[in-house]
């Protein structure tokens, strides 16, 4: 898109507006540029191809800085995902489930969106999907004693992962922003340690409200990382930028459409190459 | 604020006296960085940017005690004209059933939408019916058949192996055998670029007599908001636009831009998760949440 051309203001200009069309904030887009524009003066750059090679050389190599790895060395290891409604936390978690199955290791599903229509059983159909062993109470039970049972069936039953699904909540509601820390109190008081993984689940096509959803979420419950969804559509979800740099939590899955394999472990060179195709 | 922004610059320039118009430009450089971080899209902003300058430069600004201030009451004005225009609530046909189709892409709102919209032209004394029409999601025919069961609310179902474009020529003549008169189809998430979902809205609307075709959309879309709209328009031709989840606090720029590639205008606001919470647009209030 931006080859073949001179290294003019206009270039630069084009360039701003790819990187802001990719949710990154203007703040970000011209951080960017600016560095660009300065490298390309003192390193003499002559042709649109060298810089934005250096461009996105650059971009792999703050993104290749951080560890995308999750944890679960725990026994058992506990994984929360949290995030506003409807950006893909029970389809993540179906997903993450059959991963973890297909990597040989034994997983509990936690049903504790007790609120939502149709939540358990949303929750319920991933679990047979993955043949992972599911427990739910009933719609509005409390999702803490959701939360302890399942954690309690993988300990009786020797299981690695308990991954916990938790209701939709805008950050703004700081009464549901609240109920967050009681899950991590649960988790606490099971275990004996916080979750090993809360991760927070945006989705693409969000805007600069990823930010504040960042940190509403990591200031309610510790973040240890950031699942990316949606990203089959045409958003490319540049807000990582200022998240992962503003908060230091990586972005550590990718969500690439709705089937039970489409969930992969972040790929910067592949993020990259998407953001310039 | 932007207004809080305009004030710092115009303030270091007022020693000089009179504004000039590189003054302005400055002014206008802080517009276009607050509708950007409200979401609007990059065309869109420079558009409008554009579209005040030259009042902007005008004497209204420049001789003005108070340029900032006068700034935002342009930027103000302008954007509820824009956002505003024809203004209206849902159209019904003349002859019944109106058959309201929902679409959107993936988590925006539509099922729980679905059910706000029942209630609302129920309380406008009509007889909805829900149509289940997303056969795609885990549980998404339950989720709309509790929401229906909850708010006494009839709900058609798939049966059989149903496609979603037959489940909605039966759910239209279920309506009619149970006299209702507002027929409301919920279909699957869709990314505007998968052409064969792009497919299946067309092929609804040719199996039945769709009155308003209505995309939901969620407040906090970012820059793709405009690509996303013309793509489903091109498809299926947008009436209006129903825009979610603005109980949060995203700025909503995505209304501004919408309103621009489609020319339909934004005829509900979803406010929250409960059946209730479903309000007409309001064009001066979405501004000023632009402005921020
Ligand atoms: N295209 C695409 N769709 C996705 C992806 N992840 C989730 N979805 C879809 O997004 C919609 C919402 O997903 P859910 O898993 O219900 O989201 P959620 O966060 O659990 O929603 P709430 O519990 O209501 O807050 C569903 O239609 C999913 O199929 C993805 O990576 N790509
Ligand atoms: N806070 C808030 N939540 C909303 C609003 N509208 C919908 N939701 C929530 O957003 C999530 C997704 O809503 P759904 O109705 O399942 O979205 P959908 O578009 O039907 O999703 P798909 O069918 O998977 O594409 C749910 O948790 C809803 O409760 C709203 O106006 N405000
Ligand atoms: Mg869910
Ligand atoms: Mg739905």
């Amino acid at each position: 898109v931006m080859l073949r051309r001179d290294l003019d203001d206009e270039f630069y200009d084009d360039l701003l507006e790819v990187l802001v069309g990719a949710d990154t904030g203007m703040g970000v887009a011209e951080t960017f540029v600016s560095a660009l524009r300065l490298r390309v003066k003192t390193e003499r750059i002559s042709t649109a191809e060298q810089a934005l090679a250096g461009l996105k050389a650059e971009m792999l190599e703050a993104l290749n800085s951080r560890d995308r790895r999750l944890s679960l060395d725990q026994s058992p290891s506990v994984v929360v995902v949290v995030g506003v409604n409807g950006s893909g936390k029970t389809t993540t978690l179906g997903k993450l489930a059959h991963r973890l199955k297909e990597e040989g290791r034994s997983v509990v599903i936690a049903a504790a969106d007790t609120f939502r229509a149709a939540a358990i059983d949303q929750m319920k159909v991933w679990a047979e999907r993955s043949g992972t062993l599911v427990v739910t109470h009933q719609l509005g039970a409390d999702a803490g004693a959701v939360v302890f049972d399942a954690i309690a069936s993988a300990q009786a039953r020797g299981a690695e992962v308990v991954l916990v699904d938790t209701a939709g909540r805008l950050h703004t509601k700081s009464n549901l922003m609240v109920e967050l820390a009681k899950v991590r109190r649960v988790v606490e008081r099971a275990t004996g340690a916080p979750p090993q993984e809360t991760l927070l689940v945006i989705e693409a096509p969000t805007g600069m409200n990823a930010i504040a959803q960042a940190h509403a979420f990591h200031e309610a419950m510790p973040l240890t990382g950031i699942v990316l969804t949606k990203l089959d559509g045409t958003s490319r979800g540049g807000t990582i930028w200022a998240i992962e740099s503003e908060l230091n939590v990586p972005v550590k899955l990718v969500g690439l459409g709705e089937g039970i394999d489409d969930l992969n472990v972040f790929d910067p060179a592949a993020y990259l190459d998407a953001l310039f195709a | 604020s932007l207004s809080e922004r305009l004030t710092n610059i115009f303030d270091r320039f007022s020693g000089r006296g009179k504004l000039s118009r590189e003054d302005v430009e400055a002014g206008l450089r802080e517009v276009r960085m607050a509708l950007l971080e409200a979401d609007v899209n990059f065309k869109v902003a420079k558009a409008f940017v554009e579209s005040i300058r030259e009042r902007a430069v005008g004497s209204e600004v420049l001789e003005s005690l108070s340029p900032g201030q006068q700034i935002v009451k342009i930027v103000n004005e302008e954007l509820v004209r824009l956002l505003g225009g024809e203004q209206r609530r849902l159209r019904y046909s003349p002859q019944p059933p109106t058959v309201v189709l929902l679409l959107g892409l993936q988590g925006c709102g539509k099922t729980t939408t679905a059910a706000k919209l029942a209630l609302a032209v129920r309380r406008d004394g009509h007889r909805p019916m829900l149509v289940a029409a997303d056969t795609y999601r885990p549980a998404a025919v339950q989720q709309l058949a509790k929401l229906g069961k909850d708010n006494q609310l009839p709900v058609t179902l798939p049966q059989g192996g149903m496609l979603p474009p037959e489940l909605c020529a039966v759910g239209v003549a279920e309506a009619k055998r149970l006299n209702c008169d507002v027929v409301i189809l919920d279909t699957a998430g869709r990314l505007q670029i998968d052409e064969k979902m792009l497919d299946e809205l067309k092929e609804i609307r040719k199996r039945v007599d769709v009155g308003e075709t209505l995309m939901v959309v969620d407040a906090m879309t970012g820059q793709e908001a405009v690509n996303v709209a013309t793509a489903f328009d091109a498809a299926v031709s947008i009436d209006g636009v129903i825009l979610t989840k603005l109980d949060g606090d995203a700025r909503g720029g995505a209304a501004l831009s919408m309103r621009q590639a489609l020319g339909k205008p934004i005829i509900y606001c979803g406010v929250g998760e409960k059946p209730a919470d479903l309000e007409p647009f309001a064009p001066d209030r979405m501004a000023s949440r632009i402005l921020g």
